[in-house]
């Protein structure tokens, strides 16, 4: 693998895209697809993560262009050059722009766009060209099957010695591996990590792991099965923080970092927002749980060893907080990953240990397997 | 131009130019030379180039544009140099 000259890279782990101008060969669905699918390529294997923008300027504009489209490369027509990428920086730094004089396609009868975008993604990050003929990063165009994808060890060589390793999937720096349906897996129910968020969502609870989530009925515990947060949120992509439902609005939020989604059951409303929306402090940088309470219509949220209440009929955050969780929920000891209320208890998800906690005795009742919620 | 070709009688002089593209857009700097960089013009230059170009590839390197040279530079690609900028 190749790195630029002085070695540019993101200072930051949190990117934005944007697709500023679609092509004519697909449709924007399927571009978007094949965008998301190109980035998560590559946040397989560093601690990168990225969210869309449908305004405004974004880290990584993404366009297709024809001809000299003002950045003094120009396109030169059908075949030749097929792309560009600009390296990590301000301004003109990370984007990508792609020929619209190819034929792009998601399969084989024209130039694949997922195997030029995630090549394309590999220079808006910061890699060269590799002269290893293996290598995504080689010079020139080789399909590449999007679904199943595995990033080659060269560039899993080369990202990584810019942004160091992603920590929980080190192991398998490529698409994840997805759990055979039955949730008995070993290799699931014996995970001693927790999720990352639950949430309910019109009658459905959903567990959320990385980049898998399990959706469960709450009185049946039979036919749950895991699918790609991808492919039902396609901008959440991976490691959502938090996220709640508003039961009388049918609206859900999802947490990522500073950032938010709110969504009308699967439905996105709309690009991300951040979490300041809510009156959090600048020193908050994300949400480790939320839980949304019918009874005072407020939602609880955790960040580290306090938690905030926000009153969702005033829509603002309540006065004297935040406070320490260990002293208004005793009996829950460790940090807070996800929580949710079901049927008037509160749920807490505190690495493998899930806590049933009564709200009216205001102590822990029971305590369970986070991973016997999705059938372990 | 024919000294860069092995047979010149079956290479045509659009392969020229495209092999005079190519090494223009991909191993080229932009920009201006960079400081205390000697320039050589003509012949030389594009000779280098296309050694350069075919160590990159794993080619043999011969500094002329053989069969297996002209098969690379005629193969769609991303439109970044190989020599970064």
């Amino acid at each position: 693998y190749r790195l630029f000259p002085g070695e540019p890279k993101w200072k930051k782990n949190t990117l934005t895209y944007r697709v500023s101008k679609y092509t004519s060969s697909m449709s924007h669905a399927e571009v978007d697809k094949a965008v998301d699918m190109a980035l998560q390529a590559w946040s397989n294997a560093v601690p990168l993560n990225f969210v869309r923008q449908n305004t405004g300027e974004a880290d990584i504009m993404i366009s297709f262009e024809l001809g000299d489209h003002g950045d003094s490369y120009p396109f030169d027509g059908p075949r030749g050059t097929l792309a560009h990428a600009f390296a990590p920086g301000e301004g003109l730094g990370g984007d990508t722009h792609f020929d619209n004089a190819e034929k792009w396609t998601m399969g084989t009868n024209g130039f694949n766009l997922f195997t030029v975008a995630a090549h394309e993604f590999g220079h808006a990050l910061g890699l060269a060209h590799s002269s290893d003929p293996s290598a995504l990063m080689y010079p020139t165009y080789r399909y590449q099957h999007p679904y199943g994808f595995r990033l080659p060890k060269d560039d899993v060589k080369g990202i990584q010695a810019l942004y160091g390793p992603r920590k929980a999937v080190t192991e398998r720096p490529n698409v994840p591996h997805i759990p055979p349906h039955k949730p008995s897996d070993p290799d699931i129910c014996d995970s001693t990590s927790s999720f990352d968020a639950v949430t309910m969502l019109g009658k459905e609870l959903l567990f959320f792991k990385d980049r898998i989530f399990w959706r469960r009925q709450v009185h049946l515990a039979a036919g749950i099965r895991p699918s790609t947060i991808t492919s039902s949120f396609p901008q959440l992509m991976s490691n959502v923080d938090a996220a709640y439902e508003v039961t009388e609005k049918g609206i859900a939020f999802f947490f990522k970092g500073p950032h938010y989604w709110i969504t009308r059951g699967f439905q996105m409303q709309g690009p991300p927002r951040t979490i300041y929306d809510f009156g959090f402090p600048r020193h908050v940088q994300q949400i480790d749980a939320a839980v949304y309470l019918r009874e005072p219509r407020k939602t609880l949220f955790f960040v580290g060893e306090d938690y905030y209440s926000y009153d969702e009929v005033k829509r603002k955050m309540e006065k004297d907080y935040p406070k320490n969780i260990e002293e208004e929920f005793s009996g829950i000891t460790g940090k807070i990953d996800a929580a949710v209320e079901v049927n008037g208890y509160l749920y807490f998800f505190s690495g493998p240990k899930a806590y049933k906690y009564d709200i009216e005795k205001e102590d822990v009742v029971n305590v369970v397997k986070s991973s016997s919620w999705i059938g372990c | 131009a024919s000294t860069l070709f092995v047979s010149p009688a079956r290479s045509t002089r659009r392969d020229y130019y495209i092999a005079q593209a190519y090494l223009d857009r991909y191993y080229t700097k932009k920009g201006g030379h960079q400081i205390g960089e000697i320039v050589v013009k003509g012949r030389n230059t594009m000779e280098r180039k296309i050694k350069e170009m075919q160590a990159f590839f794993g080619l043999q390197v011969t500094g002329k544009l053989d069969y297996s040279t002209m098969k690379v530079m005629k193969r769609p690609r991303c439109g970044v140099p190989d020599i970064a900028n």
